[in-house]
């Protein structure tokens, strides 16, 4: 499972639609001071599913949202797009617990139309989901059965704000579902803000099991 | 959940402490140690006690994290960081200005390592710094040509100038 | 004692967010301000609310201090460290690596900035930025020739290395 | 009044005794990671006063002493002078409340010696600082009438510490005395510690009063 690109539209100061592929292993990313690159890992953050707009350098939520400049208004929405390739795993041996297995509930059920979509007839098969079905399907990182998982997040100026897992509207439990074990979304361990390298460690001994916790 | 958390505190200090570990990566040599902290009567909970961490640069006295200088102190924690990246991979890792208070020689260190960590992660760098952009496979510029608007365009190495600002044929 | 604070306050303000202020020089334009926190009834007490600090970095929408990016930030607490610097000088001011975050151009504007100072008092600049280093009037060299021993040397600029290193002619 | 040179031994990674003068307005401290430069903000700092041990990166005061290297022994004592040229003030009117006038009382006394030192006879004027003596001294910025002030600190392993002024055993009281009004001593404005420039700012409202309060 490898991250594909970013997709920013109207999310702090990337005003216009943005994407910002990430094929090859070590991108880096330059420009000068308040050009907006620490935006980008903001919008990594809130797309995965931040709720603390402290962390996110902003007051509250609703500062994601471009906010006008001296030659443009304010936009309507902030809109953030994670694309990630999921391919299928050689057979590893290695079985993701994925969504299928899951009881039908309110709510995944537009996840579980995600597994079925692809073969269309499949869903008659809600009633199958009280027995679990066992998962014939093959082995990805993305407890989805497809190539590419694309998550996005949508916020609009009146205060409403949506997931959608591949254009389907999900709810952010969904998408901590998703990324569950993977190492997605936890932000103890796998993104470094400016200035806060050293801090990692500064902290007191009881806040540095945290990171472990994390880990385990 | 007690076995979990101890196979990876294990694992997670070999990566960070052992003789191949990543602080002797980083460093060029010396020692280091992760320590559960022992209460009064010195019993030590794996649920409950506090994480100390030891560090060794070389040819130094062993010392707290808090008397390293702050270049060491970066270069610990990123020891630290890509430790447990290595006992818990996540497919990507972003770095914002990690380098920025390290010298070219623990620049030099940092890509190094950062490169064995390519079969399982990807790595996205923001920088401002010359040798670390030269260590990137690709790289981007962030521009406000038009002020307060951000705009992505794609760049070669020399098209960043010494001050971070992208060339102007880039941008076009 | 109020009477006391409220002068400082307005000559910091002044200083920080005037016309001619520091932000603007540092910024090269945009506006700032330093205001006091009314409470629930819209009151201010000189002697007890909190400061509240706007900036607006030229080109683009006023925000609050955190909104601000990384090297920003930087330049907006040099620009206030200097306001207060003007309203009570002090003999000397030591700044250690604030220019790590910073771009060239935001370097250049800091340096300009500060040799418009001296002539109240001294600074002592410690960096890994070459244009820093040709800024200061004399540079000194710390190196640890003896491992975990620090010695200084008198250097010149082209006895620096691109790593921060002291080339050996300097440390004989 | 100008900061002339800092001498330090024993202090932290500078176990010999190391001097650096301070002569022209701009000094810039170079070197590589790990070789002693924000130690020497930690010996001016120390030097003026400061009781925090975690302020200067330790735990304990005793991590301010040399504690040994590969080849060298850990050093019995730390020791820093931090001097400062106090000319005369050409008359321009500004006159220093110094010492001089204070009613004699414990401590102050040795102070007290520095001023009468240099005119040798005026140690019998002791009878006579119970009724304040004009102030002729020519006027300088530091109530002390030389032309150089050198402020000292040591600290030894049995834990006994001792400040002086030009020699002279003197209490902290004395030292925080002699700064009054003269912006030194105070970190609030005149120290940008390494990683605290986004600090001073990020504080909250209440915190920032604090800086302005200082400098009032
Ligand atoms: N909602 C918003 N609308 C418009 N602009 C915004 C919004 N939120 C933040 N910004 C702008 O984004 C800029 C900060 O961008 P960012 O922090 O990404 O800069 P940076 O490239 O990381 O710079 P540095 O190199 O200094 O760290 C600020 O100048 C701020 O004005
Ligand atoms: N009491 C002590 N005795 C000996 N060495 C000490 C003592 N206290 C601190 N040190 C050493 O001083 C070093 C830190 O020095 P300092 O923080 O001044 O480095 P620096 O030059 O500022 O580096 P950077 O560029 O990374 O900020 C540490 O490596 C530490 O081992
Ligand atoms: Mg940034
Ligand atoms: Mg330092």
């Amino acid at each position: 499972m490898r991250l594909a690109k970013l997709t920013l539209a109207g999310f702090k100061s990337f005003a216009n639609r943005t994407e910002i592929p990430f094929d090859p292993p070590i991108v880096g990313i330059v420009g000068p001071n308040g050009c907006g690159k620490s935006n980008i890992v903001d919008a990594i953050k809130w797309v995965l599913g931040e709720q603390s707009a402290k962390s996110l350098r902003g007051g509250a939520m609703m500062d994601v949202i471009f906010n006008g400049s001296a030659t443009r208004k304010p936009c309507g929405m902030a809109s953030v797009t994670l694309t990630f390739d999921n391919p299928v795993i050689k057979d590893n041996g290695y079985r993701v617990s994925g969504i299928g297995y899951r009881e039908e509930a309110d709510g995944p059920e537009s996840t579980q139309k995600l597994q079925a979509e692809p073969s269309g007839e499949a869903s008659d098969a809600k009633s199958e989901t009280r027995n679990p079905i066992p998962d014939t399907r093959p082995s990805r990182a993305l407890p989805v059965d497809l190539d590419t998982v694309a998550v996005t997040r949508q916020l609009f100026r009146d205060g409403t704000s949506e997931y959608l897992i591949n254009g389907r509207r999900v709810r952010l439990r969904d998408i901590r579902e998703l990324f569950m074990d993977t190492g997605i979304g936890t932000d103890a361990y796998s993104v470094i803000e400016q200035g806060k390298v050293a801090q990692m460690l500064d902290s007191n001994p009881e806040q540095r099991r945290v990171i472990f916790e994390e880990a385990a | 959940c007690r076995t979990r958390f101890e196979k990876t505190f294990h694992e997670v200090r070999e990566n960070f402490a052992g003789n191949n570990g990543l602080f002797r990566k980083l460093f060029g040599g010396g020692k280091a140690d992760i320590i559960m902290q022992a209460d009064e009567q010195g019993n030590v909970d794996m649920l409950d006690s506090g994480i100390e961490i030891m560090a060794k640069p070389p040819g130094k006295e062993p010392c707290r994290l808090s008397q390293l200088s702050g270049g060491e102190k970066t270069m610990a924690a990123v020891a630290m960081l890509l430790a447990i990246f290595k006992t818990r991979p996540s497919p990507y890792a972003i770095l914002d200005e990690v380098d920025a208070a390290l010298d070219e020689a623990n620049v030099e260190r940092f890509c190094d390592v950062i490169h064995s960590f390519l079969d399982t992660s990807h790595f996205i760098v923001i920088t401002h710094n010359k040798l670390t952009m030269q260590a990137c496979d690709l790289l981007y510029g962030i521009t406000m040509q038009e002020r307060g608007v951000s705009k992505r365009v794609s760049v070669r190495l020399d098209q960043v100038g010494a001050d971070g600002r992208i060339a102007q044929d880039a941008i076009d």
